[in-house]
């Protein structure tokens, strides 16, 4: 279903949480970034890795996909 | 595998379990993880022994929240284990989260040992997640019946490219073998909360111009069209209808559903059927229900209702049994006094029963049979009338 639309902000963090854990994604700090949407990439490369409907948007069944349980290593790198 | 393929370059591979759950007893423990080591030494050549003090290769360890290492638990769901690749110090060791409930088999709610414990045994050994939808190392935890659990294929390849085959004796040290005890019997489903006779039947077409609906519900924007167990699902995200069935959202609610509707405001829908009704949030059932229809303020001579709708704007929902409705006050929680009253009075137009009603953009929709009226809620004047499917985009 769609997300109650009070969530939709605590999805983008909850999101933003899932890439960094599992994506290796890093918020860009510095403001000089040509992306509107940084999360946009690693969206995508979430997607693909679970066979979604590659769009880059944080959608519902990419967001119930990140709500799933699941084991704690990342899916494109080691622990550091 | 992990990167630079991380591997033991040995084939007697050491563990020690350093401690347990209170989930589960200490014997359940030790046959679920010797299980897990029994599936990976029993496709290479690798042997597991266990020690009981000192430093082992893999140290096999349950914790919550912050534990030591960089990568912290998250409470109940999320996260549910780690584990390291092969290496010296923390390589290789598997962390448990207690946070979870863990479990020997299926029989009920929980995550099962056995299974996370060969996942996270098999990035010990190297391997790192598979997209392999059913490979045991795709990253998301998928229940599945454990008793005869043979290693999927992709799984296979992955830890025999770090190393190899078995050699032909047993690989792993002859032990005690551990029969798994057969998993308790499945439990009957909780048994729902009345026996459904839904005889299977094919789902009917969207576009039979005799298509008539049980009940109808907004949710969260999308409009959800309900017929014995069959739901359709028109969302103004996606352009094409969906077509589920109403155990893929809510599997522990009987099919049929006479009535439903949605408090938008509190992220609420109710769904009636027979004499009780039930308030979901998404697809969580809230907890305490069912509960009797009688708790709304109907009379004992009302058995069932036929339909419902909530006026958003002025905080009432309209319940229709036969050829009467009342109103209910969400605030005072109450019915209005002065109801039931007749529909075709309120209503002009509406001279019959109706089956099922939803409110969208100032309108009810009122549907009987394979016919649909809209509304205008002000004046509750007929605005015009059409097919039951006229939303299927027919």
């Amino acid at each position: 279903f769609p997300v109650a639309p009070e969530t939709e902000k605590e999805d983008m963090q909850f999101a933003q949480k899932y890439l960094e854990n599992f994506y290796d994604f890093k918020e860009e700090k510095n403001f000089r970034t040509t992306h509107l949407n940084p999360m946009a990439d690693k969206i995508r490369e979430m997607q693909s890795f679970f066979g979604l409907e590659v769009t880059g948007e944080l959608n519902r069944k990419t967001l119930d996909m990140m709500k799933q349980p699941r084991c704690g290593i990342p899916d494109v790198r080691s622990y550091s | 595998t992990f990167p630079r393929s991380p591997r033991w370059k040995k084939e007697d591979v050491t563990f020690r379990i350093l401690n347990y759950t209170p989930d589960m007893s200490q014997a359940e423990v030790d046959e679920a993880i010797t299980k897990a080591f029994q599936l990976w030494s029993s496709v290479t050549p690798l042997r597991f022994t266990r020690l009981y003090s000192g430093e082992a290769d893999i140290m096999i360890s349950f914790a919550s929240g912050f534990h030591g290492d960089f990568y912290s638990f998250d409470g109940p769901g999320g996260t549910l284990a780690h584990a390291y690749p092969p290496g010296n110090g923390i390589g290789g060791d598997t962390h448990f989260d207690e946070d979870e409930f863990w479990i020997k088999s299926n029989t009920h709610e929980g995550y099962n040992l056995f299974l996370v414990a060969a996942h996270e045994l098999g990035h010990s050994l190297g391997l790192g997640h598979s997209n392999v939808f059913g490979a045991l190392m795709y990253p998301i935890y998928m229940a599945r019946d454990t008793r005869n659990y043979r290693l999927p294929q992709d799984d296979i390849n992955g830890i025999q490219a770090l190393y190899g085959p078995p050699k032909e004796s047993p690989a792993f040290p002859p032990q005690e073998p551990t029969e798994m005890t057969p998993a308790e019997a499945p439990t009957e489903m909780s048994p729902r909360e009345e026996p459904t006779e839904v005889t299977p039947s094919e789902r009917p077409q969207d576009c039979d111009p005799h298509l008539t609906f049980d009940a109808i519900t907004t949710l969260r924007g999308e409009i959800l069209f309900f017929k014995g167990s069959y739901v359709w699902r028109k969302s103004p995200y996606f352009s094409e209808i969906e077509r589920d069935t109403i155990s893929t959202f809510w599997p522990s609610l009987a099919a049929g559903f006479d009535a439903a509707y949605e408090i938008d405001k509190k992220d609420r829908v109710i769904f009636f059927k027979d004499n009780k009704y039930w308030a979901v949030s998404g697809y969580n059932i809230q907890p305490g229900f069912p509960k009797p229809i009688q708790n709304l303020g109907f009379p004992r001579s009302v058995k069932k209702i036929d339909a419902a709708v909530h006026d958003q704007n002025a905080k009432k929902t309209y319940f229709f049994v036969g050829n009467k409705y009342w109103s209910f006050d969400e605030h005072t929680q109450s019915m209005e006094r002065g109801y039931p009253r007749k529909i075709a009075v309120d209503f002009p137009g509406i001279g019959h029963t109706i089956d099922a009603a939803f409110q969208k953009n100032e309108h009810f929709y009122f549907f009987h049979g394979s016919n649909q009226y809209e509304v205008d809620i002000k004046n509750k004047k007929l605005v015009r009338t059409m097919k039951s499917n006229s939303w299927f985009d027919c």
